[in-house]
C-alpha cells in the first residue's frame, strides 16, 4: 500500500528547519536529502495505484528519479514503452515530452492510436558525454486528467511491419 | 557572417553570429521588437574589507565589486532546427552553458542553463549571474513576486517605508524571485519566469539579473561553520528561464499562465506495457 504521510513529516522537517541549499552543515543536508528520498518511494506507490484505478489497468510503472539530469533506464533500454502523463492544471495543457534515448528512429502513439510527429534531437555536448539524444513529441492532456502514449523503438522487424501494415491499410 | 535566429509563429530570437550571445528578441503577434543581449557574469565574493569582516556566505551576499566579471565575451554556438524544436545551443566555458529553445506554439523563449562545478582554484569565491541588458528606460524600477500571489514593485537604492541609507549598492538592491521578475517601460515588458526561487535585481535601468549558482571559500559566521561549498552532485546545476516580452497590457495574463504551468508541470511516469486489467474493489 502506498502511503504519503512520510514525505509530509519529510516536507515539514524541512520546512521547518529553513533547508536551503548552504544554509545546512553538509551533513544535514544529506539527511534532509535522505529523508525526502524515503519519503517519495511510498508515494511511488500511492500514484501507482492512482494511476492503476483511473486506467482500470495495473502496470509495473517506472519513476525516473533522475530524469532532471536525463538519466532513464526505461527509455534509454526499452524496444517498447508506455508514457503515462498526468496533469495536474484545471485545464488542458499542451506539452512537449523530452525523454533521454540512445540514438534511433521511433514511432509515437497517443491515446487513439494515431501516429504522432517526433523528433530525436542532439543534446548539449556539455550536458553529458554518455546521453546524447532526447526524444521529443508534443503531448495533449486534459485538465486534471491523464493520456498514455506508447512509444516504439523502429528495429528493422518493426520498421517492415510497419511498411506492411501501412500498404495494407492503402490497399484497403 | 550570416543572421543566426530561431523562430516560430509568435517569436524570433536574433542571435549576433560573432559573438553568439542573445541579441534581439521579437514578439511577431504583436509587433514588439526588443534589443536584448544575455550573458553570464559573476560577482567576486567578499572576505571582508575596512568597512566590515563581513564575508559572502550561504546566508550572505556581499560581492566585492560593483560590477561583475563576465564568463565569457563569446559563446561557442551549435544551431539545431528541426520540426519540432529549435535551439541554439551556447557554450560559454568548461562550465557554464546554455540551450536557448523554442517550440511551435510557445509564445515564450526558453533559456536552459548549466552551471558548474565552479571552479575556484583562484582562491576566488564566485557567484554567477545570468544577466539581460535591455534599453527599456525603467527609471530604476522592476518588480519581483511573492510566490506569484502580490508582485511587489521594487525602487532601486529605495524602501517604501523608511529612507535607506544603502551601504551594499549590489546585495542592497537584491529580492527574492518566487516565480518571476520584470521589468518595463510603460508600453513594453520584459518578464523572466523562474523554475525555482533564486534573488534578482535590475542594478541598471533596462536590465535585469538571477543569481543562479554560487560556491564560496569562507563561511559567513552565521551559524552554519561551512563555506557554501558543494562537493556532490549539487555543484552543477540545470534550470530554465522562460522570457516573455509583450505589451503592459497584455503581461499579466501571460505571465501568470506560463507561471502557473510552469509549477503545476504535467508529472511523466512510465512503464513497459504488458498490463493486466485492475479493478479497485
Amino acid at each position: 500500500s502506498g502511503d504519503s504521510a512520510p514525505l509530509n513529516e519529510a516536507m515539514a522537517v524541512l520546512q521547518h528547519h529553513d533547508a536551503v541549499s548552504g544554509t545546512a552543515r553538509q551533513n544535514v543536508a544529506n539527511d534532509y536529502a535522505r529523508q525526502l528520498a524515503a519519503g517519495w518511494g511510498p508515494c511511488e506507490v500511492l500514484v501507482s495505484n492512482a494511476l492503476a484505478m483511473l486506467s482500470h489497468e495495473k502496470q509495473n510503472f517506472s519513476f525516473c528519479r533522475e530524469l532532471n539530469i536525463s538519466i532513464c533506464p526505461v527509455s534509454q533500454k526499452s524496444e517498447h514503452f508506455q508514457v503515462t502523463i498526468y496533469n495536474p492544471l484545471g485545464r488542458k495543457v499542451q506539452q512537449m515530452i523530452r525523454l533521454p534515448v540512445n540514438d534511433g528512429i521511433f514511432f509515437v502513439k497517443d491515446p487513439n492510436g494515431k501516429t504522432v510527429p517526433s523528433n530525436v534531437v542532439m543534446r548539449p555536448n556539455s550536458y553529458s558525454k554518455r546521453y546524447q539524444w532526447d526524444l521529443l513529441f508534443p503531448a495533449f492532456v486534459p485538465a486534471l486528467g491523464f493520456s498514455m502514449y506508447s512509444v516504439a523503438k523502429v528495429t528493422a522487424a518493426t520498421s517492415q511491419a510497419y511498411r506492411l501494415r501501412a500498404r495494407s491499410k492503402k490497399s484497403r | 557572417s550570416h543572421v543566426l535566429f530561431i523562430e516560430n509563429e509568435y517569436i524570433r530570437a536574433t542571435f549576433d553570429s560573432g559573438t553568439g550571445l542573445l541579441m534581439k528578441i521579437e514578439n511577431m503577434e504583436q509587433s514588439l521588437s526588443l534589443p536584448v543581449s544575455q550573458g553570464f557574469f559573476w560577482y567576486n565574493a567578499s572576505t571582508g574589507d575596512g568597512k566590515s569582516s563581513q564575508a559572502s556566505g550561504a546566508y550572505i551576499f556581499r560581492p566585492n565589486h560593483l560590477k561583475p566579471m563576465p564568463v565569457s565575451r563569446w559563446a561557442q554556438v551549435h544551431l539545431v532546427k528541426t520540426a519540432l524544436v529549435q535551439e541554439v545551443h551556447q557554450n560559454f566555458s568548461a562550465w557554464c552553458s546554455q540551450v536557448v529553445r523554442l517550440y511551435p506554439g510557445q509564445r515564450h523563449l526558453e533559456l536552459e542553463w548549466m552551471v558548474g562545478p565552479i571552479p575556484v582554484k583562484d582562491g576566488w569565491g564566485k557567484e554567477v549571474i545570468s544577466r539581460f541588458d535591455t534599453p527599456l528606460k525603467t527609471q530604476g524600477e522592476f518588480y519581483t513576486d511573492s510566490n506569484g500571489r502580490e508582485i511587489l514593485k521594487r525602487r532601486r537604492n529605495h524602501r517604501p517605508t523608511w529612507r535607506l541609507n544603502q551601504t551594499e549598492p549590489v546585495a542592497g538592491n537584491y529580492y527574492p524571485v518566487n516565480t518571476r521578475i520584470y521589468i518595463s517601460d510603460g508600453h513594453t515588458q520584459l518578464t523572466v519566469v523562474t523554475d525555482r526561487s533564486q534573488g534578482g535585481s535590475s542594478l541598471q535601468d533596462g536590465s535585469l539579473e538571477l543569481m543562479v549558482h554560487r560556491r564560496l571559500l569562507l563561511d559567513d559566521g552565521r551559524g552554519v561553520q561551512e563555506p557554501l561549498m558543494e562537493l556532490g552532485t549539487g555543484s552543477t546545476v540545470l534550470g530554465r528561464h522562460l522570457v516573455l516580452l509583450s505589451s503592459v497590457s497584455d503581461a499579466a495574463a501571460r505571465h501568470r499562465l506560463l507561471a502557473e504551468k510552469e509549477i503545476l508541470a504535467p508529472q511523466v511516469v512510465l512503464s513497459q506495457g504488458g498490463s493486466s486489467p485492475y479493478y479497485y474493489w
